[in-house]
């Protein structure tokens, strides 16, 4: 049963787009066959595997807006058994015109129903809870939070929290979510109160493993791959597939 | 003749807001009046001055959808001589609802027409190029991106580029722009090729001040106070003194 997975957060830069590209490698490595989702207007998922959003002329906005089949503009990446909808700056389009049609919610559920060959649908979200986020928050078997353990990130959550209780309530009652602790450095104070303030709140709803600060996530990204296709035995290579494993053994109720 | 400056790049966590307290904090301490201006449905800025977005009754959102008066709404805040029209959870409304009026990216720059007894306003904006962002670029004298040297932000200039070349056509055809290096890691090698890279792209475009990561940032927004008001000796503190004595000496073309 393909389980999907919305990876989102209104507050910008926690590393959304490196977790479902880190995530997705490492998903792959386990042997699972995986779709990678961009539905940000930076297109910056489509530019972490190499791809240049500029020249994709059909993507992800073309689907929400003209129905276009996702067949027809999905794509292989240069891993193996590692797809990718990607994105462009239509999405910005997406963001402005999708709400003023009746139950635009259901639009991205609807157009990947058909997906039963993969193992995994991962959703990369633009930084905001508009009509883009909701359609992901909709089609969701799981909500991925990523959350840096800094003050600005840890009240936004409350932003996040009230949305998936909205979504629960209208179209997808079952939906599940998890905090993830993303860019941690240990050696900081207020890193390490933050996230033990995370635990305290939130329990079991957060995921065991943190991912730390790594300096190779960013070369990554330059060079268009994965971490854990470009560099195997890096720190964040290697808690990112500590993450796969956490996520493959128990999707949680929350 | 009071400048307004637009705070604003839809890459998320590039330090806009920290930006938008410090700067606001120097330029205070400078001798001049300021108000800022928060346009973040997150509310980051009114939280990072110590004010609850959940308490606040009525937000700029009220300015730009209902046409309350911004001296309805401004508050003062700790600091003497720095003003601010706060935020809360129906900004997104705003960012929803706007763009469906007649010249709906004039709303601000007329709310905020008559307040000359402000030296600088400075508009934090949401990571989005939406029609909220619209309306801060549309009502500025001066646009300042600030922009981490790694390769996801860098990207993302072309976006933010594009928007003001819009902007100039339709309402705003004399504002400017300037790049603002921020936490910047002068050890890590991709920062200082992307630094090179702005340069070498912007010119004098980009601020000599480059803003250093400096972990007192993180301390003084739970504390509620502009860094130059919690630790003035810290080296960001000291960073925004210099990058508003480079603004203030002079607001260029570009
Ligand atoms: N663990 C990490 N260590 C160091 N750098 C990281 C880490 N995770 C992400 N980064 C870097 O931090 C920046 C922000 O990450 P990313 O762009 O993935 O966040 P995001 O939440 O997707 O941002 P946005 O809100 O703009 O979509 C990127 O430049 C990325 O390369
Ligand atoms: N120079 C710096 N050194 C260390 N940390 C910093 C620095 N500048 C900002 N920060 C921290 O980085 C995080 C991101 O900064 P901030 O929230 O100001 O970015 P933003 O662009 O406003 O984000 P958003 O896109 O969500 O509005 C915050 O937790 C902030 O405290
Ligand atoms: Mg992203
Ligand atoms: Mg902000």
């Amino acid at each position: 049963m393909t389980q999907l997975i919305a990876v989102t957060n209104e507050k910008g830069g926690v590393a959304k787009t490196t977790t479902v590209l880190s995530l997705g490698g490492a998903l792959v490595e386990a042997g699972y066959e995986v779709l990678l989702v961009d539905l940000d207007a930076q297109a910056n998922l489509t530019l972490g595997l190499g791809i240049t959003p500029a020249k994709v002329r059909r993507s992800v906005a073309d689907v929400l807006l003209n129905s276009a089949s996702v067949l027809s503009i999905s794509r292989e990446t240069p891993i193996p058994g590692l797809d990718l909808l990607p994105s462009n700056a239509d999405m910005g389009l997406a963001e402005r015109f999708l709400s003023i049609r009746q139950n635009y919610e259901l639009l991205l559920k609807n157009a990947l129903s058909g997906l039963t060959s993969y193992d995994y649908i991962l959703v990369d979200c633009p930084p905001s809870l508009g009509a883009v986020t909701i359609n992901a928050m909709t089609a969701a078997n799981l909500i991925l939070i990523p959350t840096q353990p800094e003050y600005f990130s840890v009240h936004g959550l409350r932003g996040v929290l009230a949305a998936i209780r909205r979504i629960r309530s209208q179209h997808n009652p079952d939906v599940n979510y998890r905090v993830l602790i993303t860019m941690m450095d240990r050696r900081n104070r207020i890193h390490h109160n933050m996230s033990e303030q995370l635990r305290a709140t939130f329990g079991e709803g957060v995921f065991q493993t943190v991912i730390e600060t790594d300096t190779k996530l960013r070369e990554s990204t330059v060079i268009g791959l994965p971490i854990t296709h470009f560099f195997s035995r890096s720190r964040s290579a290697i808690q990112y597939r500590a993450l796969a494993q956490e996520l493959t053994q128990n999707v949680q109720e929350t």
